[in-house]
């Protein structure tokens, strides 16, 4: 409905006493608490109806101020190109004043503060889809992206007056940024992956509070990946997603620098969202190590990886591993195969027909496979075999040597992967593949286990187009630029190294001059 | 709509905003592009709000000198002849700024130290007379507003303070 | 093949976070950063 009559012009004239209260100089806690005392005792800041037309106003009237300033300072003859300079004054007033309700908000209400500012975001949240869903591509971002720079900094700063609400104060503004992800506001993208990344967000929220804040900032980071997905299937990118892309590499840097753990423990989620083009990007999470960790140099010759202490740890990983199993009624027919090894239901002829999308979702999702279902299987079936391996050494009778490659040999998985790696054709073999080659990171079990696997099915494969393939999916890891995964390039250089793979004697190696250079080329940089 | 991310992590009931196809999301994207957060629109003005303004008058600078935000300027404040006075002044009449932080920091290097409860800084006149691991005891220097029984002489100064227990729990 | 990351304008080897002087994924220029202080409670003097 609309607003009462007369509630308008009442708000405006409130956000000109508050923007007279902001200008008194000096420290003007007095009046702002007598100002704030003045909203509560006029019903403003109940959590109701009010409040949200309350802040609906404010919000638009803040923001039509600053647009209203696009003509008057930068000129009329302002090119589209140059940007436009705005005044932040009315926006800056509003923005203070949120903080000043948490501030100096009655303080027996201690949790509803935080109820006021979850009902102010979601205000604020469903005013911007709104008027991007209205202005479409005449959508100006800038006047939200202030407001929420305001807030960033007032919030995060550490006034004992949200210090206690720190945690909380986090997590409304990641769902706010949720709601706000490109898929939802395209127009807001930009804006967004820099609020997403700014210096007092990301740290905050994944530093501390026992890495509670990490499933939010990983649900943030799946978003971007979500809304960069079609554009980036293609090599050539157009200038705003190539613009978005660079941004992304660079908030990935600060993440690969600073919090490599976060990386780590997530790349299974990551690598499902990430198209397999995007090899550098992919390289960057896969690349991640925990900072504890020194790696020993992948070409250091004779380099036994089987006697580094870390080799015999699992990695951390805190994706839903089994999920896409679930969802697609697989997980008990894999455990049943793993457990039994029978040939139940004809499990593994099927395989195949099971990992391919309905054609109109292959349509949306430019493949026929369904990608994260066959991330899952290969990741699940792997971490089964390498539980199994480490229950029978745990209880071999004449202590295993992990060295020797026969321990992997739980046949079970290899069927399976055996089964894929004959039966798929080109692109769901390169999907697979492309699923063990995501699990060669730092030192752990999972490296360790797909390493052998790819060497394995290389080894035993009677089909060059098998052996082609995955000299494929390890080599285009490689020839990109830096970083490179350390398990990536202890698995090709034992492919090259290694006369059991006879590697050199491929034919594919020969099939061009600048192919073979290129071998040649990467393998001197392998050392 | 989240793929393989469940939406279990809750937020606000907000409505879901429409999902777009490609097409108009790459369109929105372009627009986007020419609308760009600006450098500035980061930035806040390092706005210093003085506790009690006096009206300057306009043959002074108007703003703070940026010398001020550099710690450099600090130590040297520190050094003869310019001697502590400087930062405590700075301490005590530009609370909540950054030249505050920096004056306490040079206080410590010079061996003040800060009593939460007194709100003063302490500086050892010679080696304390008793330590165990909550307090010491001896006799101290601190800076103090003075004011003296006839309430005509009154200021800041350094003052001596024998048999005086500094309890650990108020050194900040 | 991908872009040299070097050339982002992040010093990857730093020994320092990046995140405290990282401006915005727009550009190559280490933020100026708002000097990182913490001003004790007890300094606020009545």
């Amino acid at each position: 409905e609309p607003d009462p009559a007369g509630f308008r012009d009442q708000v405006s004239s409130l956000l000109m006493e508050w923007y007279g209260i902001c200008e008194l100089p000096g420290a003007n806690d007095v009046a702002c608490s007598h100002f704030i005392l003045k909203l509560h005792q006029g019903g403003f800041l109940k959590g109701d109806d009010m409040t949200d037309r309350f802040f609906r106003c404010l919000t638009e009237f803040a923001v039509a101020h600053c647009l209203s300033s696009e003509g008057i300072n930068s000129g009329s003859a302002q090119s589209s190109q140059q940007p436009q300079s705005l005044s932040f004054l009315a926006i800056d007033t509003y923005a203070k004043l949120l903080f000043s309700i948490l501030k100096y908000g009655p303080v027996e209400q201690g949790s509803s503060k935080l109820l006021v500012l979850q009902r102010i975001m979601a205000v604020t949240i469903r005013y911007i889809q709104k008027d991007a869903e209205d202005k479409k591509a005449s959508f100006n971002p800038r006047p939200y992206f202030r407001l929420f720079i305001n807030w960033l900094l007032d919030l995060n700063s550490s006034d004992p007056a949200v210090d206690g609400a720190s945690f909380q104060i986090l997590v409304t503004f990641s769902n706010a940024f949720h709601a706000l992800q490109p898929l939802k506001v395209p127009s807001f993208s930009f804006a967004w992956l820099e609020l997403v990344s700014h210096r007092s967000f990301m740290p905050k929220i994944l530093t501390g509070n026992s890495q509670k804040g990490w499933p939010y900032f990983q649900r943030l980071l799946v978003d971007l990946f979500q809304f960069m997905e079609p554009f980036l299937r293609n090599a050539e990118l157009g200038v705003p997603v190539h613009f978005l892309y660079k941004g992304t590499l660079r908030v990935l840097l600060v993440l690969l620098h600073d919090f490599p753990e976060f990386l780590c423990d997530y790349h299974f989620t990551f690598c499902d969202v990430i198209p397999p083009s995007c090899i550098q990007m992919r390289n960057i999470i896969l690349s991640a190590f925990p900072r504890n960790m020194r790696l020993p140099d992948p070409s250091t010759p004779n380099l036994k990886i089987d006697l580094l202490a870390e080799i015999s740890q699992s990695p951390r990983i805190l994706s839903e591993v089994d999920a896409a199993l679930k969802a697609k009624q697989m997980k008990a027919d894999v455990d049943e195969y793993l457990k039994t090894r029978q040939q139940v239901s004809s499990f593994l002829s099927e395989l195949k027909q099971r990992l391919l999308l309905p054609p109109s979702e292959a349509a949306i999702s430019g493949t026929r496979y369904d990608v994260p279902l066959i991330n899952s299987l290969v990741l699940y079936v792997g971490m089964q075999a390498i539980q199994q391996l480490q229950a029978r050494t745990a209880h071999a009778q004449t202590p295993v040597n992990p060295a020797s490659l026969a321990v992997f040999l739980i046949s079970a998985a290899l069927d399976i992967f055996q089964t894929l790696i004959v039966e798929l054709d080109t692109e769901g073999r390169y999907l697979f593949l492309n699923a063990v080659a995501n699990q060669l990171r730092y030192p752990n079990t999972h490296t360790h286990y797909f390493s052998f696997v790819l060497l394995y099915l290389f080894a035993e494969s009677n089909q060059e187009i098998i052996q082609e393939q995955i000299t494929r999916v390890l080599f285009e890891r490689l020839i990109v630029n830096r970083p490179h995964p350390w398990g990536l390039l202890i698995t090709f250089i034992e492919l090259i190294k290694n006369p059991r793979y006879n590697f050199w004697n491929r034919s594919f190696i020969r099939c061009a001059p600048e192919i073979e250079k290129l071998f040649e080329s990467v393998a001197r940089s392998c050392g | 709509d989240l793929g393989a991310i469940g939406d279990n992590l809750g937020g606000p009931t907000v409505t879901a905003g429409p999902m777009h196809d490609q097409l108009y999301n790459l369109q929105m994207l372009e627009a986007a592009y020419h609308k760009l957060p600006q450098p500035k629109d980061s930035e806040r003005a390092r706005s210093y709000i003085p506790k009690h303004p006096v009206a300057t008058p306009s043959s002074y600078p108007q703003v703070q000198a940026p010398i001020v935000n550099n710690p450099a300027f600090w130590e040297r404040l520190g050094m003869e002849p310019y001697g502590a006075d400087t930062l405590f002044f700075a301490f005590y009449y530009q609370q909540n700024t950054y030249q505050q932080y920096l004056a306490a920091k040079e206080l410590k290097k010079q061996s003040w130290r800060f009593h939460k409860k007194y709100n003063t800084w302490f500086q050892r006149h010679e080696e304390p007379k008793v330590t165990t691991d909550e307090y010491e005891q001896g006799t101290y220097v601190y800076f103090d507003f003075h004011i003296a029984n006839d309430d005509l002489q009154h200021g800041w100064c350094q003052r001596i303070k024998t048999e005086f227990t500094f309890e650990y729990n108020y050194l900040e | 093949l991908g872009i040299d990351l070097l050339t982002l304008g992040l010093n990857l080897n730093s020994s320092e976070d990046l995140h405290k002087t990282f401006s915005s994924p727009w550009s190559d220029e280490p933020a100026k950063g708002d000097p990182e202080f913490v001003v004790p409670q007890c300094y606020y003097t009545k």
